[in-house]
């Protein structure tokens, strides 16, 4: 089993959309996928209609019975959705109180990292939603991944944004002693404007190891899809530039991952 | 004093351009306005060319001394921007443990309410930019405002975590007794995309009485001003789009306020 988490403290820069497309991707050839919802606000919960208001089992679930030192059965937590293979692990509101509640405890940062080793032969790929704070829950699926994508718009701010990314990964690398594989993935990219060309050439020229030598455009089909709560590989036809931006991305991921 | 929080726990929708084009005008009319950082994140602190792992005087502080009871003189944390009138209260990384060393303590939801108490007399405009988390800094810029400003893209992700952020708005009026005074503001509308047409329909139909009736358009001066690291104001002719549908923005504001 694989494990990425999607990060990226800045928000809007299409974290949720990467999590949902390249899941739905990798559901549409077949394999077992499940996505992870690690955002307090809900958004991948959302869009698969499922309310993170509701009380059922959820992340928190799993974080508050962990807490307790308590064993949770996957199957409690786990929400089909309507597409074969793809998984959710929902999020709930309560996630907002987490690092309020057990931030003090020891041992808290590797929850996820040991359910994904009880799960591991029931799924190919898990794929985390990060929410845009880093707090108990981005530790988790740090210590949890096997690769870190990072969505990243070419402006200014996103850019500022993805500075303090990367010195965070540097830092918790130094306590694990162990580093991070992490691809840059710039998305939402406009090549009309000039801001967007010179972001894209600041992105190279910082983090030539780690960019992606691609980029995903603005295509408003994503908003569609995450109206119709269909992921875009599910909705559009294999042509669309937004999707095809996405499949190549998810080959480049698995050459790196030596998976091919 | 008028004391306005611009929030939403949705990434990306224009919080800190909103914060920067609404405080930029005000400035510009000659007005004393003091812009506050209230994201660990700092976008609002490195739009003005600041780091947020500085480690001057910072929100933080004021939390900081806040919890051993110690009161600290504004001039401390409080930083000068190259525009006449426009200062700047800037964030710090560490607000990103806050929740965690101080949530547990009592009276922690009023720091910045007691703070603008003392600093009244100095500024005539405060602008809070919020963070896409709900945590004490998102509680304390409530209990402190006098009006919530909720940038909404019109997108699905986006118009159900207004649901929320309006369910959260209604739960802490109900246990402070007095109701917000809000305004959802339509920002980066697309007028070609149907997707964008429908939204707007759907704000209407939900928060007709908190809805404002204009449109922030999608306007890329915006993304070259924050290169610039200068308000939209002082950086755009005023009849550009964006700055113009910002301006009329203000205008509904101030009369909603009863200032004009
Ligand atoms: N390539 C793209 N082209 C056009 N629109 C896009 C693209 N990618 C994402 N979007 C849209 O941009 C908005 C923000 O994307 P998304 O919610 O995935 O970002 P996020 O980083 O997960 O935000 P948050 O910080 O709130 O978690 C959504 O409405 C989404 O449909
Ligand atoms: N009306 C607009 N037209 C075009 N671009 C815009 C507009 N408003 C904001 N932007 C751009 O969109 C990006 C996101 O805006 P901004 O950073 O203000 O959002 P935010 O809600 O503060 O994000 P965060 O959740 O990270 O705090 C920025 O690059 C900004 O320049
Ligand atoms: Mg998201
Ligand atoms: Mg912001």
């Amino acid at each position: 089993m694989k494990a990425w988490a999607i990060c990226n403290q800045k928000g809007g820069v299409g974290k949720t959309t990467t999590t949902v497309t390249l899941g739905g991707l990798l559901a549409a050839e077949g394999r077992r996928v499940l996505l992870v919802d690690l955002d307090p606000h809900g958004s991948l919960t959302s869009y698969f209609g499922r309310s993170p208001d509701a009380m059922d089992g959820s992340v928190y679930t799993l974080f508050e019975r962990a807490a307790g030192g308590v064993h949770v059965p996957l199957a409690s937590m786990l929400a089909r959705t309507r597409f074969n293979g793809l998984y959710l692990l929902p999020a709930s509101t309560a996630l907002v109180s987490l690092d309020r509640q057990f931030g003090a405890r020891d041992g808290m940062g590797l929850v996820l990292a040991h359910a994904f080793r009880q799960w591991g032969q029931q799924f190919d790929h898990v794929l985390m939603d990060c929410s845009p704070t880093l707090g108990m829950l981005m530790v988790n699926a740090l210590a949890a991944s096997d690769r870190v994508i990072v969505p990243v718009q070419t402006d200014f701010l996103a850019l500022k944004g993805l500075e303090r990314l990367m010195h965070t990964l540097a830092m918790i690398e130094r306590s694990r002693g162990r580093p991070f594989a992490v691809t840059v993935v710039p998305t939402m990219y406009d090549s009309r404007t000039r801001a967007a060309e010179e972001g894209l050439q600041n992105l190279h020229a910082r983090y030539p190891a780690q960019l992606w030598q691609g980029v995903i455009p603005i295509d408003t089909r994503f908003r569609n899809a995450s109206r119709a709560g269909i992921p875009i590989s599910h909705f559009a036809p294999r042509s669309a530039r937004g999707l095809q931006a996405y499949a190549a991305l998810l080959e480049s991921l698995r050459m790196a991952d030596g998976e091919m």
